[in-house]
């Protein structure tokens, strides 16, 4: 759905018989007046505006539309093509609907991010989500340094009856491997473990992530960003998959009013795509990423 | 002598989107740089360091503490912004200038909220008052500051549970909190703090909208300054609702606390 906004920059240019270059720009300027305001991206607004120039000049004329409609047609499908994309969810056999790649036995799922993203709750609302899926998950956490962050998690799987392990290491590798061990004896199928946060910036914080990830060998590593975060989605994003080579996105306190561009940008730098949505602090409150929705929003 | 001239546009389109990627927003970059357009410069040298005073100057001073006994300080915001390790970090800056403060742990709801805050307060040695999970937010307050006046306290700190402005519900929960504390201690809560994140986008202008309804604000504590983000929201805040910055979180310790410095941030959006 096209929201409002978008509606009247098209009825702009739909009052004119022909799209001339003049009335294109100011279209087009307003498109990237909305994506600026909605949290996207610089750069990315940048690209995303270039593109559509491209092809609506372009030798992809859909000679069924007048210039105007063509110009709204490419852009409401770059930013689906943006945001969803065919290239979701390939299929590989073993993966769960929805994308998950479970195909190893014991699975590993990995949460990261940054401080305060939503990690530790999205960890027991994917426990919920894929118990009801007919999985077995094991939550556990190798969070050492928050205060009472294992609490926190411990707390979450006992509200809701998930199966949840604390191993007694001092040193995340190992804490992370007697998860995994527990997970394979007790028959727990995914490991779904959540991780401290941490800023993309800290080297010290990134390689114990990469010394965890190379341990471990997850088969998912799921990006927990906060949709309300601005500018720096980008940096943040791109420099934890630079570094952990991330599997998919999930974007967290959707329930709130924050137009979400930052759900554009990290899809756009990263590449990954935006598998699930949290959308409060209840463990119900979580659901498959829907880009439609979303395309609405940012554009406000 | 050297002729005066307008700035060159290219030049201006750069400090623009600069200031874009530090989340000013579009409404202040373009006030700032409109600002530029109207003005003449000898060098092209001059244009930065003009630019970063007006950017100074948008900034408002501190709120004036005047001594009251207990000034009691309520710490808001969202989800996850960094309240409670705030909390513990200004408790700790207190208490290392000889006051003597009282942690108060209103957020009754989130899993191990309470623990969180009881951890810090036990590696600091600060008091804290707490109850279990959901329990009244306000009676807590209500205690805390009981505790203080009997005490002779000089400073009671409330960490409260992250929300949503969107939640109406828990936005009117944080008006009874208020409330509460006004009716025990006339003037209180004599500080209203909204932590915000130095990642948040332009919604940080809707949050400090929406919770100064609720509860007036009278400044922001800007945590997680020590990442790549550079908390531009804060210009467009200054511009509609006065609200200075007192303090910037740089880092998880107790120690990473800082008086807010309008220069030094100003400087280091640049950087
Ligand atoms: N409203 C809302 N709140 C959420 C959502 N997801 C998480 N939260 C809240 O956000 C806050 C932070 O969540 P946590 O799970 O502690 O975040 P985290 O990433 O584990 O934090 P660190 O471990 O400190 O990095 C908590 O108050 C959660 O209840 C969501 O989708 N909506
Ligand atoms: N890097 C960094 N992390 C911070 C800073 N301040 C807080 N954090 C981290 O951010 C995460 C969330 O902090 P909390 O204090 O739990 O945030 P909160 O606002 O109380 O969260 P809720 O109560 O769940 O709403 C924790 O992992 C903190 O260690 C800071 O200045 N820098
Ligand atoms: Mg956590
Ligand atoms: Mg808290």
């Amino acid at each position: 759905g096209l929201s409002e906004k978008f509606q009247r920059i098209v009825k702009k240019i739909r009052g004119e018989g022909t799209l001339t270059d003049a009335n294109m720009e100011e279209a087009l300027g307003e498109v990237r007046q909305a994506l600026l305001e909605g949290d996207v991206n610089v750069d990315v607004v940048k690209q995303f505006i270039e593109r559509v120039r491209e092809r609506a000049r372009g030798q992809e004329v859909m000679l069924s539309l007048s210039p105007a409609q063509q110009l709204i047609k490419v852009i409401h499908l770059e930013l689906m093509r943006l945001l969803g994309g065919a290239d979701a969810a390939p299929s590989i056999p073993g993966r769960v609907r929805d994308g998950l790649n479970l195909k190893d036995f014991p699975s590993v799922i990995f949460l990261v991010g940054l401080q305060g993203s939503g990690k530790t709750t999205t960890a027991s609302k994917l426990a919920l989500y894929l118990e009801k899926r007919g999985l077995t998950p094991l939550l556990a956490s190798t969070d050492l340094q928050r205060p009472a962050a294992r609490e926190q998690l411990r707390i979450l799987a006992q509200q809701h009856k998930h199966p949840y392990f604390e191993g007694t290491s001092s040193s995340v590798v190992e804490l992370g491997r007697e998860c995994l061990n527990q997970a394979r004896l007790k028959g727990f199928n995914p490991l779904i473990l959540d991780t401290a946060g941490r800023l993309h910036v800290d080297e010290a914080l990134m390689d114990e992530l990469v010394a965890l990830r190379d341990s471990l060998r997850p088969s998912e590593v799921l990006y927990v960003a906060d949709s309300m975060t601005g500018q720096d989605a980008v940096r943040s994003s791109q420099a934890f998959n630079a570094r952990l080579n991330l599997t998919g996105i999930i974007l967290t306190k959707l329930d709130g009013d924050s137009r979400g561009g930052a759900a554009l940008s990290i899809r756009e730098v990263t590449g990954k795509p935006i598998r699930f949505a949290g959308t409060g602090e209840k463990p119900g409150d979580f659901e498959v990423f829907q880009p439609d929705r979303m395309t609405s929003r940012i554009l406000g | 002598f050297s002729p005066l001239r307008a700035v060159d546009p290219a030049m201006l389109d750069e400090l623009e989107e600069r200031l874009l990627a530090a989340d000013l927003g579009v409404a202040a970059s373009r006030k700032l740089v409109d600002e530029l357009k109207k003005r003449k410069f000898a060098s092209s040298d001059e244009v930065l360091p003009a630019l970063k005073a007006g950017m100074v100057d948008m900034l408002p001073p501190p709120q004036h503490h005047d001594g009251v006994k207990p000034w009691v300080t309520l710490f808001v915001g969202v989800n996850g912004s960094g309240k409670t390790t705030t909390v513990a970090k200004v408790g700790r800056l207190l208490k290392s200038a000889g006051h003597g403060v009282i942690l108060v742990a209103a957020d009754t709801f989130r899993a191990a909220a309470g623990e969180q805050l009881e951890i810090w307060a036990e590696r600091l040695d600060l008091p804290v008052i707490r109850q279990r999970t959901g329990s009244d937010p306000a009676a807590l307050v209500f205690d805390g500051i009981r505790a203080a006046r009997a005490q002779g306290v000089d400073d009671v700190l409330v960490d409260t549970a992250g929300r949503l402005q969107t939640k109406k519900h828990l936005m009117a929960e944080l008006e009874k909190v208020r409330r509460v504390a006004a009716r025990e201690l006339p003037g209180a809560p004599h500080s209203t703090l909204i932590v915000l994140d130095a990642t948040v986008g332009q919604n940080g202008l809707v949050q400090c909208r929406e919770f100064h309804q609720a509860v007036p604000l009278t400044g922001i504590v800007l945590t997680k300054m020590e990442g790549t983000a550079k908390g531009g929201i804060v210009f467009s805040i200054a511009e509609e609702l006065r609200l200075p910055v007192e303090y910037i979180g740089v880092g998880e310790k107790g120690e990473d606390l800082l008086p807010f410095s309008p220069a030094a941030f100003v400087e280091a959006l640049f950087e």
